[in-house]
């Protein structure tokens, strides 16, 4: 059977959050090193990445690898029903055609249970290969959200343009055009409200606004995030989930053709 | 035009 029981269940609402505007259905795999979940968003263009380690689970038992395959948006449902504060664990038999959510109170007064159907979703895995990249930004999780709200009013294209100085963000439409500029933090007391850049090369590249937006979902997970970027690769936009793993997004950059 | 790429040509079915 597979059991996972996460203390801080806020966390895995917030993974739904971030997951369930992209994507309709997902398969949840099971291994004994933690819950993996890789799926292309509807349209084939962008590609979220998620990585649950069993470690970070309160108790964690997954007696065979289980691929689970979810509709997303019942899930995100029964999520719903579960309090902020509520332990959540996640259990099915092996083999079996539904999985169980149970959402304890923290004292235990109040106890849930909700079965979901699983769904037979044809398994396509894609390799993402090992890539050093020409700049890692990290930024405030916050700003860049709100830069991406901001700037997608512009045009459904932004240009992120990074040198040794700084990252700047920039959109043109019919109203005009914006340009944000991030210096590099000078000193970095506080890590998360930092601007850090690692560049081996400027790079300026181009992406959809609206998948942009659809990642910054996950900005509850953490304070901060990570873009890396390399010319003619796709954008990984990766959020730590706390000390339990991460969720990743890849979109490839706008060509002029 | 700015043409944009599907992740499929990138990363490759493992």
């Amino acid at each position: 059977m597979f059991e996972a029981r996460l203390l801080q269940g806020s966390l895995l609402k917030k993974v739904m959050e971030a997951l369930k505007e992209l994507l309709n259905e997902a398969a949840w795999d099971c291994s004994d090193a933690g819950i993996q979940l890789q799926a292309m968003d509807n349209s084939h263009v962008s590609l979220v990445s998620l990585n649950l380690r069993a470690e970070g689970f309160d108790k964690y038992r997954c007696d065979r690898n289980l691929s689970m395959g979810m509709n997303l948006g019942s899930m995100s449902k029964i999520l719903k029903c579960a309090s902020n504060e509520d332990i959540i664990t996640i259990k099915a038999q092996d083999n079996a055609d539904t999985v169980t959510f149970v959402f304890e109170s923290p004292d235990q007064d109040k106890v849930s249970d909700y079965e979901m159907k699983l769904m037979n979703l044809d398994q396509e895995h894609l390799g993402i290969p090992e890539t050093d990249y020409a700049c890692t930004i990290r930024l405030p999780s916050s700003e860049f959200a709100r830069i991406c709200r901001d700037l997608s009013q512009f045009g459904e294209s932004m240009v992120i343009s990074c040198t040794k100085e700084g990252v700047r963000f920039s959109a043109t439409g019919d109203i005009g055009t914006g340009n944000i500029k991030l210096a590099q933090s000078a000193k970095v007391d506080k890590e998360e409200e930092a601007v850090v850049i690692e560049m081996q090369e400027p790079v300026s590249l181009t992406f959809a606004c609206r998948y942009l937006n659809s990642f910054t979902k996950a900005t509850s997970l953490s304070k901060s995030v990570q873009l890396s970027m390399s010319p003619e690769v796709p954008l990984v936009v990766e959020y730590k989930i706390e000390d339990i793993g991460h969720v990743r997004y890849y979109l490839a950059p706008k060509i002029e053709d | 035009t700015v043409a944009q790429m599907g992740i499929l040509a990138f990363f490759t079915q493992d």
